[in-house]
């Protein structure tokens, strides 16, 4: 199209540098088209026809079809390099979702973190293998972020060594858009943990839900599927009742509290420790998410480019409609923030990291930094992301709203992101209550020194 | 100094000035509503939600104005251009709080608005160049309206054969429901 090929001649920069400076560097670059050139070579790991053309039966056989055939492609699962591995998955789904993107992206992470060495070994092996597959249900019918008053619970049985998981209401039964309802044999449950009598809050279950050989769901075990959500339809929308169902003791994810075979309760050294699945969950979501800003305003770039519309001069000819202030107002500055938005993501990344290398040392210490940090971030980078792609829509006229543009997947996969993982204000109002600790703390440091300062001046030196 | 020399140094001391004040009126408000009402967190949670957000807008700004200045010198000023986008369009869009006890003057932020349209008008030519350089796949990116070789029109036709509804010409539900009804008129 000679539109936007003389759109590109214009470049005043070096494209190829500008990629490698996006992607963090020439290796990161390098592995990242190794994935796209695979996906190049095997058809079979892409789509039949466009996935807005499909039922919802259809889009989950198609992600199963493609799921089951990615078996054949372990190499390109390598939990050693988590983002190789999980720009493979998100190559293949793209935004459909599918019955192991919790298992990568949540269960495995969760798993990590939370077992003790020798469970790890016992249950890593069958994680990886696909014999497991697994979801992370902490979320209940009625109850969100706030995990205090989680209603399931464990209960510890010391005649047996057992813990009895039960649902009491049908507002805390588990409710897990993420595959807990078909299509997985396993869940990390996050119940309120009860021994000796006292409740001692909640805690993290490697659970079985289904037989691993006929799937069917466990006695004792009720689940099933609550119906089509607004995106992610690939995966279904499961929810999950317990009924005194008993698991072993071992079943506890151990790396940071224990119950001994007596009922002993031995608390973790800190007691944010568990946060840790959450934080990586979030840093992850900031950056890809602000990928999918990157998506829509490319989108509306490009079509901005090539599509006329108007004759401000008569006889001229129309012009692209990039070239009206009013359209670059809706997207340039969403540009931006697609990339000061992957910045931050990435920052946070390397946060998290060094956190988790200080975490394994018993230092704690940044642990609340981080935690909002990343609950700050996800809360503002999805909800500005939302309004971004929003604009993108506008931005590409009546075309935006047809599922062509690819506008409305982004938008329906993007805005489930405002509430999962912690609904957005529920997340700033943690923000806020670290802030207020800052603030009356005699000294702050870090991301917070600035509380701590007088204003250099009255008025900005602008 | 102009939106063109306002350093980064004096930008993020603009914006740690608009948090801390948003920080600390919310604490103070907290804190006068603590000793009278029991649900002194409610009655202050807007004002206390959106500090945390200034908090959150001041770490996006801190920290991509550093990763920039690490930034290969080539692709500064065009990173540099929209980072500058990014900041004066929060703090025109947010006037008010900058210009609160008169922390900014009405001209300083016109100064901020012609900063964005002149950084709008350096970024045109260059917009699909930078586009191009988030290399998103076309796999990944699933549009016909943002495809690479922008052949949008043709690739909608394409797309057209996708649709299930044009396998027959007359749909299944206008022969079964409607066409009676017609035939009866």
């Amino acid at each position: 199209n000679p539109d936007i090929t003389e759109e590109r001649l214009k470049a005043t920069f070096d494209v190829d540098r500008f990629t490698e400076f996006y992607h963090g560097g020439l290796k990161r670059l390098k592995s990242r088209r190794k994935v796209e050139r695979y996906l190049e070579e095997h058809a079979e790991l892409r789509d039949i026809r466009p996935t807005p053309f499909m039922s919802r039966d259809e889009l989950i056989d198609n992600s199963i079809r493609k799921l089951a055939g990615m078996a054949k492609f372990n190499e390109m699962i390598d939990l050693n390099d988590i983002e190789k591995t999980t720009y493979f998955l998100q190559m293949v789904h793209v935004r459909d979702s599918m019955p192991f993107s919790l298992h990568y992206l949540m269960f495995l992470p969760v798993l990590n973190s939370q077992a003790s060495p020798e469970q790890l070994a016992t249950w890593m092996p069958l994680a990886l293998s696909g014999t497991v597959i697994g979801t992370y249900a902490q979320t209940e019918m009625g109850h969100g972020t706030n995990l205090s008053k989680l209603e399931t619970t464990a209960t510890y049985d010391p005649n047996t060594q057992e813990f009895i998981l039960h649902t009491p209401t049908i507002s805390g039964a588990k409710w897990w858009p993420g595959s807990l309802g078909k299509f997985c044999n396993h869940a990390i449950i996050v119940a309120n943990l009860w021994t000796q009598g006292k409740c001692e809050g909640p805690h993290p279950f490697w659970v079985q839900i289904r037989d691993s050989e006929t799937h069917e769901a466990l006695k004792n075990v009720r689940l099933g599927d609550i119906g089509p959500k607004l995106s992610l339809n690939g995966s279904d929308n499961g929810y999950l009742i317990f009924d005194n169902f008993r698991i072993p003791r071992e079943n506890m994810l151990m790396r940071h509290s224990k119950v001994l075979p007596d009922g002993t309760y031995v608390k973790p050294p800190h007691s944010k420790l568990a946060y840790g699945g959450m934080v990586f969950v979030r840093s992850m979501m900031v950056r890809d998410i602000a990928n999918h800003l990157a998506n829509a305003v490319t989108i509306a770039t490009r079509y901005s480019a090539v599509r006329r519309q108007g004759e401000p001069v008569p006889g001229k000819g129309e012009v692209k409609i990039l070239d009206y202030q009013t359209q670059q107002y809706r997207i340039f500055p969403y540009i931006a923030k697609a990339i000061a938005f992957r910045i931050a993501g990435e920052e946070l990344q390397v946060i998290f990291r060094e956190v988790s290398k200080q975490l394994k040392k018993g230092e704690a210490s940044q642990l609340p930094d981080i935690h909002a940090l990343s609950s700050g971030l996800k809360a503002l980078v999805t909800f500005e992301v939302q309004q971004g792609i929003e604009q993108c829509r506008l931005a590409c006229g009546g075309h935006g709203y047809s599922h062509a543009s690819g506008i409305p997947e982004l938008s329906a996969f993007s805005c489930g992101s405002c509430t999962y993982e912690g609904d957005n204000l529920v997340l700033m109002l943690q923000v806020a209550k670290y802030l207020t600790k800052a603030v009356t703390s005699p000294v702050a440091s870090g991301i917070c020194a600035y509380l701590h300062k007088k204003s250099s001046a009255l008025q900005s030196a602008l | 100094s102009s939106h063109k020399t306002y350093s980064d140094l004096q930008i993020v001391q603009d914006f740690e000035h608009v948090t801390r004040r948003a920080v600390l009126q919310a604490m103070d408000k907290l804190k006068i509503a603590s000793g009278t009402m029991p649900d002194a967190w409610n009655r202050c949670s807007v004002e206390l939600s959106k500090a945390a957000r200034w908090h959150i807008r001041l770490y996006i700004v801190r920290i991509v104005l550093s990763k920039i200045s690490t930034a290969p010198e080539d692709l500064k000023p065009v990173l540099r251009t929209l980072a500058k986008l990014y900041i004066f369009d929060l703090q025109v869009s947010n006037k008010g709080h900058f210009m609160e006890e008169g922390y900014m003057s009405a001209q300083q932020i016109d100064e901020l608005k012609e900063g964005i349209w002149d950084a709008m008008s350096t970024i045109r030519p260059d917009a699909v160049s930078i586009v191009d350089a988030f290399a998103i796949h076309e796999i990944e990116l699933k549009s016909v309206l943002g495809r690479r070789d922008g052949n949008v029109y043709p690739g909608l036709m394409e797309w057209t054969k996708h649709s299930q509804l044009n396998e027959k010409d007359v749909p299944v539900a206008f022969d079964k429901y409607l066409a009676p009804i017609i035939k009866k008129l």
